[in-house]
């Protein structure tokens, strides 16, 4: 079990790593067992730097940089054991325009071999979608989907009308 | 290997009938602040056998079944059916269109359905064990996951490595 | 002590209530002691039904109502013991287009009397503000500090120029 | 009353002096990810004597002091002034215009100074005092309180509740 495990930890370090570097254009990043003699039990330990800072603990990155890094770390577990499709709800909710453009850049990469479904409220990320679905609730409490085309998405993410 | 289709029957903010169907490539659904979204995000880990009511966003499982409004009476069943286009052959079973159907009833009595059959919970588990396929913390991402992730409390750290493995 | 917790609990009340009502436009909300015989130590329940809505417990909730619902008990505690200055460090980010205008109308009737610092990332809440600060990092790890023109905000809220 | 100035050296990611001056109305922060909003929100806690480290974002005070980048050394000190428009009186001191101080040295020793002269933090917490003025979660509003405000901890909750009353 402690192989079977070390195993897949190096598979989930090494795309975590290079994950990294596609979201974040530089800097460093790891995980590591902290008792290499304990593998089942001791604490995982996340390090990570952006390019150019020095950072102590995870506790010191801003919210979009922590949203940002355990995105990253789920896409690396991700990828030892995929699944056809993944499921993304508002994950982009923290994120700058910048980094939102990066992300969307790789999951685009990645959506030749995934389907993702995603949730979100921001037009960028409806914009990199082939399709879109609206909800609404008309009635209070009662949910209806409409699908909605893109160029009716106006500055108000409300404005959905049916097709 | 893709989800073709989605219905929600009962199911939280969705009493009656609601269907959608996705291609393989990405599907954005957007709406209002509380109008069902992750309710959908809701419906598919329940689907997939989520039994872990915390992360259905309850307290029992008795709460995904549409609980009425101001003017509308709650309902007695909650059902949700995934369908899966399988040409690949990744899901072991011999149909090109695959379709996982559970219900829960008030009663607490739940059913469950392959290709609408009745089956037990085991069946389909066993089915989508080693497919990927299944209500993971990395492969249904919920909306405030950042803090479970990085949490301090790194059981819940490890719990997720564990989900890969 | 017990009193004055009460006479307080009773002003969060209906403060809360009031703000709820500006802000939800419709629906119920309430916090009650659970035990009246043991105000100092027993929990505090929040009970709240957007308008036409039947809710059991508050994790029935979506993200954003939880954002807004906890955001006006926030400003329901304020005005019982305000502060000359309140500071908002990125609360509209899961709320849609409707609610955020919502949220900053009421904030600013509420900026007559208290002056208010927001942190955002949204170009509606920067809209509402009077004065602009950007902060940027041109050297990794070092803040500067800009002061922005609003006509120079375009699409991407990254363009912070000098004045 | 209302806040005229902040200065911020050496505190966290802002190693030179950084200066904002404010009016009455809204003032709007913004900037990418990671730039150092948040780190001001923590400064303004701080000066008003924010004693809790875990809400500083830290393990211990000594963080909060400016650690380095990859092109530049760790500084020794962080300060932080605030300044108040006290026309109003609501300060129980004697000046239009109230400045509040802190520094904090690697050694671990701070100072605090109130208009320039030093005095004890006692002092500092004793003027803004029944003033509304402080560190509270309400008056200071963090970037992921909301699941703190509805914790189901509800210790969490209590102890919101009394530092309003
Ligand atoms: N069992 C149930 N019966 C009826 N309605 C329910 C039930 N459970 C949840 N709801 C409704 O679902 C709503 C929340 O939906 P959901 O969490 O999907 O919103 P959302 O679209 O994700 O919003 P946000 O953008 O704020 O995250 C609640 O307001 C509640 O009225
Ligand atoms: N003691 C310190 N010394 C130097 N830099 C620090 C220190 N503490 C924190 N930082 C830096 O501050 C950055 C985080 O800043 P902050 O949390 O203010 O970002 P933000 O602008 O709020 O971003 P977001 O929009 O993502 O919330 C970290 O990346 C880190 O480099
Ligand atoms: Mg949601
Ligand atoms: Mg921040």
């Amino acid at each position: 079990a402690a192989e079977k495990f070390l195993t897949t930890f190096e598979l989930i370090r090494q795309n975590f790593k290079n994950v990294f570097k596609e979201i974040f254009e530089g800097g460093e990043a790891d995980i590591l067992l902290s008792d290499i003699n304990d593998p089942l039990e001791c604490p995982i330990e996340i390090s990570v730097s952006p390019r150019g800072k020095k950072i102590f603990s995870l506790a010191q990155l801003s919210g979009g940089e922590r949203a940002l890094i355990s995105i990253t770390l789920l896409f690396g577990m991700y990828f030892v054991k995929p699944s056809p499709f993944c499921v993304l709800d508002e994950v982009d909710a923290p994120l700058d325009d910048i980094n939102l453009q990066r992300f969307l850049k790789v999951l685009k990469k990645f959506a030749t071999n995934t389907q993702f479904i995603i949730i979100t409220h921001n037009k960028l990320t409806m914009n990199a979608g082939n399709t879109l679905y609206g909800v609404t609730m008309e009635r209070p409490g009662v949910s209806k989907l409409v699908s909605v085309r893109l160029e009716e998405i106006s500055d108000k993410d409300l404005a959905l009308t049916r097709t | 290997m893709y989800l073709s289709s989605l219905k929600l029957s009962g199911f939280k903010s969705f009493p009656e009938g609601s269907h959608l169907k996705f291609n393989g490539g990405i599907t954005v659904i957007v709406g209002p602040n509380g109008c069902g979204k992750t309710n959908i995000v809701d419906s598919i880990r329940w689907v997939l056998g989520e039994q872990r009511v915390s992360l259905l966003r309850g307290d029992k499982m008795e709460e995904v079944i549409f609980n009425g409004t101001v003017e509308m009476k709650p309902l007695g069943m909650a059902e949700v059916s995934l369908e899966f286009d399988n040409t690949g052959g990744l899901l072991a079973i011999d149909y090109d269109q695959v379709l996982i159907t559970r219900r829960l009833y008030r009663s607490g009595e739940s059913e469950y359905l392959l290709n609408k059959q009745p089956c037990r919970l085991k069946d389909i588990t066993n089915l989508i064990l080693n497919t990927g396929i299944g209500p993971h913390a990395y492969s249904v991402i919920q909306q405030n996951m950042v803090e479970a992730i990085l949490s301090e409390k790194t059981d819940d750290r490890r719990f997720l490595f564990e989900e890969a493995a």
